[in-house]
């Protein structure tokens, strides 16, 4: 039957996650779903920021091909009509529906996140997502900065809430409306945090002591690696924390407890984004479709934590490149899920936390920019044809080959079959 | 098997790419504009090693130029995961280079 597909995709989320191995963090959620899922470990997008990256899976095309490396411009006006994995599913009898940040705003995306090309609605925005850069974060002299590192008094924020709350409880809400009326949809919901600024409900870092923090397990500038191939991290510069340190450019470094704070904030705006996640997935088992819904997780890409002395993304090191991606298909990575079965009960960040590993794991390097073709061939779709080597004359094709093929051939499960 | 992901039983490549204005770090760095790209530095992965080449890119006709390479990074997984230690300068990486080309 047709199954619906909800794919989520983290703003600069690197794999920092209980189900790749990370031992520190708290993400019970993300890996519940991961335990019904096929987990590919070595996943890589095609640029580093956003923009390029973003247009580059929902295209289908290499950046070389979308010719967007910055994020001035539009890809239907620039370089060709491009066909996006939304319109086909649209084009093909789905509601698509976005919520939050799922191409990047602006003039990427013809600052309309490409509607009405690739939703069947308005894409909906966080009325909160404007305040994202200003003010909100309180210094210890009690006054209001706009910080990099920034745990908050959710009351305290304007609206009185964040965006990714406001994300998931629209989410929810289109949910519901699908199942009232029975549509088979493809819902894309865009999560903020783990972005900078690290504005995060300041009760997550009960769940961080500083004092189990540690720097990246090499926080040099390598000695051999060329000048070119550095990323002097200005964005973070820019925030007023990071000014007053007044740090060297481009090569710093940030003081030692400083790196340890913005590591301590990444790790508690995961488990913030975790419990968002869950709240979503556990709406997904009250509708009762998570029988029947394939769901995709994922980052645009990822973020040095002080490794190489970098911070941010901008490079072509793995740690910026490299992204969770993972797959949950009823009756292909789990069995089938009777009646008001409950998959994803929302799990507490703050609780016990299951050690759950995933159903299915491959080492296969695989790419951010075969996301369209995999999901037309798990929804039943026909999978749009390779590119020819020049397409920009092509409206539909696929520059990534699907990685459906690496679903059952899972490492994991031919280890244990070998261990017999 | 000479497509994106070869055969079966060969192992897959990711690629990917950034852009960089200069061969020092400067203001625009991080994100340079369209109009500002003078390199691109195009990376080849597999689970075994990560071989990246800097080279020079035109972005008025956004070509890249293959035989004016700026710089190069190979790193082997096995022997250090974490990127740290630079051998493009110490092994002969033909065999990289025509991979990726």
């Amino acid at each position: 039957d047709d199954m619906n597909v909800l794919f989520i995709v983290v703003d600069d989320l690197r794999p920092v996650l209980g189900c790749y191995g990370d031992k520190l963090v708290k993400s019970p959620n993300i890996d519940q779903l991961a335990s019904q899922s096929i987990v590919f470990s070595n996943a890589y997008a095609q640029q580093a920021v956003c923009a390029p990256s973003r247009v580059s899976f929902l295209t289908g095309r290499r950046p070389d091909t979308t010719r967007l490396y910055d994020f001035y411009s539009y890809w239907r006006v620039h370089a060709g009509n491009y066909s996006t994995m939304p319109q086909y599913f649209k084009e093909n009898g789905y509601v698509t529906l976005s919520v939050g940040k799922v191409f990047h705003p602006g003039v990427s995306s013809n600052y309309s996140d490409d509607y009405p090309y690739s939703w069947s609605t308005p894409p909906f925005h966080p009325s909160t997502e404007k305040y994202e850069n200003d003010k909100t974060c309180r210094g210890k002299d009690g006054k209001l900065y706009a910080n990099l590192v920034c745990p908050v008094d959710v009351t305290e924020m304007p609206g009185g809430t964040l965006p990714d709350i406001q994300s998931t409880e629209e989410a929810i809400r289109l949910l519901n409306v699908m199942k009232a009326n029975k549509q088979k949809f493809f819902l894309a919901v865009g999560y903020h945090k783990p972005h900078i600024p690290l504005r995060y409900p300041q009760e997550f870092l009960k769940l961080y002591p500083l004092d189990n923090i540690t720097l990246a397990p090499d926080p040099w500038v390598p000695e051999k690696l060329p000048s070119v191939a550095y990323n002097p991290w200005m964005d973070i510069r820019q925030r007023d924390d990071v000014k007053a340190l007044n740090v060297s450019f481009p090569y710093g470094p940030l003081p030692d407890d400083f790196q340890r704070q913005i590591r301590q904030s990444y790790y508690a705006a995961i488990s913030y984004l975790d419990t968002q996640v869950g709240l979503l997935l556990n709406a997904l088992d009250d509708v009762g479709l998570s029988g029947r819904t394939i769901v995709v997780f994922t980052a645009d890409h990822g973020w040095s934590l002080g490794e190489h002395g970098e911070w941010a993304k901008y490079s072509n090191f793995d740690v910026a490149t490299r992204v969770p991606l993972m797959f949950y298909v009823p009756g292909v990575t789990t069995s089938s899920v009777s009646q008001g079965e409950r998959v994803f009960p929302y799990r507490d960040p703050f609780g016990h936390i299951l050690s759950l590993v995933p159903k299915g794991r491959s080492k296969k390097a695989v790419e951010l920019v075969s996301l369209f073709s995999t999901l037309a061939e798990l929804a039943g779709l026909q999978v749009p044809p390779t590119c020819p080597q020049t397409s920009f004359h092509v409206a539909r094709c696929t520059e990534g080959a699907s990685i459906v093929r690496y679903f059952n051939a899972s490492e994991e499960k031919v280890e244990e079959e070998k261990n017999g | 098997c000479d497509d994106t992901y070869g055969c079966f039983n060969e192992e897959p490549v990711a690629f990917s790419q950034y852009p960089r204005p200069a061969d020092t770090p400067q203001w625009n760095s991080d994100k340079p504009k369209l109009k500002d790209i003078r390199i691109m530095g195009y990376s080849m992965r597999t689970i075994d090693y990560r071989y990246t080449v800097w080279v020079r890119f035109y972005p008025n006709n956004f070509s890249a130029n293959f035989e004016d390479v700026h710089a190069g990074e190979l790193y082997m997984v096995e022997t250090d995961p974490n990127q740290d230690y630079n051998i493009y300068n110490n092994t002969s990486h033909g065999f990289f280079f025509k991979k990726i080309l």
